[in-house]
């Protein structure tokens, strides 16, 4: 019990030490636990330091960042712990379009082990799926499915192109 | 293990019956603001036994049902099924293919099938406990809960990684 | 006190009505007293129902429909009592560009008034803007200010043309 | 009335001076996931008076002065000033220039200045009284805070009215 807690958590904590770095292109990031003593209750808690920052209080993180870390988290239960399939209903909403394409190119490493839904509004996560599809209310409060082909979504998407501002 | 297909009728504003098939991979769910995605992912949870009226956007549980709009009546029951591909056996039961299926009536009659064969939601919930999808701590993110992570306390944060272990 | 209450009260009320019919396209909406008895205490409630739909618990409304329905409020407050600038942090973030482009627009019409500071990603309310102020980090954890010209500035933000999927 | 410069030097991200001259009518603020946007935001609530660190999103004042970067040693006070133009004399202060500032020194010490003159934070409040801008109800929305005004109790919301009145 205090074992495969203990097991798991290491495994948790080592692949979002990895991920965040990779979701961030550098800074790091750890999660320890408030109360070491009492492994079967204590609390989790966590760093994040993005890349070239100092590390401060997570509440002081920018909305993009705060979104970044907490999927960088999800993401390293989900390598520990695939679920057969896992639902994002816009996860991505708070970043912005360099880190949407970290976000949505990490997701693909998950296709093999574990199916994913992902709920959007922007072009970039939907190029990286697999097949895509559209709700649509032609019908007034009413909800139907449509296929969708990837050209027509676009038009509709939150979409960019890479460069710095 | 994956998701094969959704089908539903009567929940939320989906009023006629619709077939959404899935794919292994990321399938990615795209249409306007109010047009019915977030409603998709309520959809999933409600049958693996949500519930928490709240989770559901909803203030009592008749409000899955199709309660109508300007063009429709409102209709008497609402009625989910999920399929799942079994062939690895994942799901501690001796069927290559799964189907779990949810129905509530206004009247408040609620009924649970599996592969069919009434169920109570007990056996749901067991069914799927060892795939991590019966509490979706973190398997299902909702719309604007990704940061929900962060700004839990350490306490909450533990459940997430009690259910990984 | 209580007249002076009651003014601003009946004044954003219509306001109200006539800009989320305005930003909807359609549908309607209300604010109501929860205690009309007690002027001076009352609590302020709200009834909104996008076109083509019924009337619901506002809980029910979808992310977009959520957050344009508050901005009609917001967007009422300012008409009544207008202050000297306003500043919005992302408020059109969970809106589709159909609606970042009603949203964009209506800010317009302020701009004589009440001066704003908008802070976005979104390329459709850059376009509305007069002017554009860009933030970096040339140097790690330190900003700055650039001055943007907007094509620059479309190509980092989440942009997109307005044809419904 | 408007505000014409934002001028600040160590506060958060804005570790070396900078100046920004704003234009009456729509000015956005633009730029990648954690470079600076919002705080401009919380340079402006502190300058007038704010003194809830939550909203700052700090966890004790000291957060607001600049604490370093991988290039950069912290400074030991944080200073913003905003210059309004009064020519139509809604502050009511016989100048048609209105330049207010506060500072914070990492020592704890903490002043204001109205018109390069100290004074109290109570002159600040008082000053911006009738514009509507010393309480921030309506006239400063946020990143993730527009729903708020859907989601907060009736009688919160009835201080926003209050506030209008
Ligand atoms: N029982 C019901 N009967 C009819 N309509 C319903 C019912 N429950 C919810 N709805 C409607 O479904 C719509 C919400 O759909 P949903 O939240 O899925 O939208 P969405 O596509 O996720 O939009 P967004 O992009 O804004 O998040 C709302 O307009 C709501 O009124
Ligand atoms: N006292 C401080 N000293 C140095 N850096 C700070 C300080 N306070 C906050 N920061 C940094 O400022 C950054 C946050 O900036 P801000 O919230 O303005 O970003 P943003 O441009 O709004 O991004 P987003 O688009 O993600 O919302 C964070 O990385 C945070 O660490
Ligand atoms: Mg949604
Ligand atoms: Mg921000």
């Amino acid at each position: 019990m205090k074992r495969r807690f203990s097991t798991t958590y290491q495994a948790i904590r080592k692949h979002f030490k990895v991920i965040f770095q990779e979701l961030f292109g550098g800074g790091d990031a750890d999660v320890y636990l408030t109360n070491e003593d009492e492994l079967l209750t204590s609390g989790v808690d966590l760093i994040a330091r993005p890349p070239g920052k100092k590390r401060q209080h997570l509440s002081l993180l920018s909305g993009g960042e705060k979104s970044l870390t907490a999927i960088a988290l999800l993401f390293a239960v989900m390598k520990v712990r695939p679920t057969p399939f896992c639902v994002l209903d816009e996860a991505e909403a708070a970043l912005d379009e360099a880190n949407v394409k970290r976000f949505a190119s990490y997701l693909r490493t998950f296709r093999e082990r574990m199916q994913c839904i992902v709920i959007t509004h922007r072009k970039t996560t939907m190029e990286e799926a697999d097949v895509l599809y559209g709700v649509t209310m032609e019908e007034e409060g009413v909800s139907k499915i449509v296929s969708v082909k990837l050209e027509d979504a676009k038009e509709v998407a939150q979409e960019a192109t890479a460069t710095g501002v | 293990m994956f998701l094969k297909q959704i089908e539903m009728k009567g929940f939320k504003s989906f009023a006629d019956s619709i077939c959404i098939e899935l794919e292994q991979g990321i399938n990615a769910v795209v249409g306007p603001n109010g047009s019915g995605k977030s409603n998709i992912a309520d959809a999933i949870r409600w049958v693996l036994g949500e519930q928490s009226v709240r989770t559901l956007r909803g203030s009592k549980m008749e409000d899955v049902i199709f309660s109508g709009s300007n063009s429709r009546r409102a209709v008497n029951r609402a009625e989910v099924t999920l399929l799942f591909h079994n062939e690895d056996g994942k799901l501690p039961i001796e069927y290559s293919e799964v189907s779990v299926t949810r129905r509530l009536y206004r009247s408040g009659e609620s009924e649970y099938l599996l592969n069919k064969k009434p169920c109570r939601r007990k056996d749901i919930i067991e069914l799927f406990l060892d795939t991590g999808l019966s509490k979706q701590a973190f398997s299902i993110i909702g719309q604007g809960q990704v940061e929900e992570v962060l700004t839990s306390k350490p306490e909450e944060r533990r459940m997430m990684f009690d259910e990984a272990s």
